[in-house]
């Protein structure tokens, strides 16, 4: 379990100098790694940015070690229900929240480490049908869930020892949401996108839907990562894992898209593909700020400049395989990717 | 992209549209 020394290495062709490997673990129990995560631990006084690592029945945490490599400091299982995805919460501190199911997600559980009596535990924060969750600032969750007839979006409120106090309800479109994201620059203001290509805005203080706007046709099954609110516009960030290629544009992993929320009107900004020669759609991918990174179907991750629409670096696929997952840390300066087999690499960027 | 393609842009378009959506 304790992860190998540091070994540097350059890439070839644009990635020179973009990304360097700081550091690798390897979870020699994970069977199949499903996600992989940062978190902020505190413990004896000392406050450190720890590893995550998710594979279908268990969830590990590591600490850097001052050689460079990592140690493990707690594995929780879940032999229940496999593990889906770990969910980020921003700004929260010794608290990981994780997504569980089997097609998808069933239920959302808490893990978390308990001065009390000492121990880690992990809780459960709700069940049901659920179809999208995101972890906001100030310790929040959002998550849309769906019966037969009705669809509920709720903000739950978690505290310290992760128990969540008092939800709200945000008013639901008729159209599943099957993404959320924060609006930087505007705290109170929630975006999604639906399964029928739809950008929706609440207002998170009152749970009012302000908006329905159409995305296009050009590029369905849009997946919203970020947003951003400027200049009266609201800029979102949109994945397009079934885009098809075009000669204008290539084959676009990402799509800034500037909407005007007054009419509902919009127009693409900057498209992120791929530079001439390199193949391959996106799977999967993370934005944070104006930086996004994608696991590709050709094995390797590319990163992008959203502001310039310009692929900064690309990864290829490693000696032992493709990557399978990729994201940020808490800052864009250190992007994780991760293989199937449990190998995560640390990489500064 | 130009205010034609958009239309009229309001710089307060969240606090306009919290007032006129339904609560």
């Amino acid at each position: 379990g304790v992860a190998e020394q540091l070994t540097p290495v350059l890439l070839d062709g644009l990635t020179e100098e973009s990304l360097q490997l700081v550091s690798k673990l390897k979870d020699s129990s994970s069977s199949c790694a499903v996600d992989v995560s940062t978190v902020w631990w505190e413990a004896a006084g000392s406050k450190e940015l720890c590893v995550v690592t998710a594979c279908e029945s268990s969830v590990s945490l590591w600490k850097p070690l001052a050689s460079n490599g990592w140690e493990k400091i707690y594995t929780w299982q879940l032999r229940e229900v496999p593990v889906i995805q770990i969910v980020p919460l921003p700004d929260t501190c010794n608290l990981v929240c994780i997504a569980l199911g089997d097609l998808e997600i069933g239920e959302i559980r808490l893990l978390l480490y308990s001065s009390e009596n000492d121990s880690f535990k992990q809780s459960l924060v709700r069940t049901g049908n659920i179809k999208a969750v995101l972890g906001l600032k100030d310790r929040r969750l959002v998550s849309s869930s769906r019966t037969v007839c009705e669809q509920q979006v709720e903000v739950v409120s978690l505290s310290e020892t992760g128990r969540s106090r008092d939800g709200r309800t945000l008013m639901p479109p008729e159209e599943t949401v099957l993404a959320f994201a924060e609006v930087e620059g505007l705290q109170d203001a929630l975006v999604g996108t639906t399964a029928v290509n739809g950008v929706v805005v609440w207002n998170l203080r009152t749970g009012q839907l302000l908006k329905k706007m159409h995305v296009g046709y050009s590029y369905p099954a849009s997946v919203c990562h970020q947003a951003y609110s400027d200049s009266g516009l609201l800029f979102v960030v949109l994945s397009h894992p079934h885009a098809k290629e075009s000669e204008s544009c290539g084959n676009p992993a990402f799509r800034v898209v500037a909407f005007n929320p007054k009419t509902a009107r919009s127009t693409g900004v900057i498209f992120s593909s791929l530079p001439a020669g390199h193949t391959g759609r996106y799977l999967e991918g993370d934005v944070k700020d104006a930086c996004a990174a994608a696991v590709l179907t050709s094995g390797a991750v590319a990163v992008w400049d959203l502001l310039l629409g310009r692929c900064t670096a690309l990864l290829p696929p490693g000696p032992q395989g493709d990557w399978a997952l990729v994201r940020w840390a808490t800052t864009t300066a250190c992007l994780l990717a991760g293989q199937r087999n449990g190998t995560v690499c640390l990489y500064q960027y | 992209c130009s205010e034609s393609d958009l239309g009229p842009i309001s710089l307060n378009w969240f606090e306009e549209l919290s007032a006129e959506a339904p609560s």
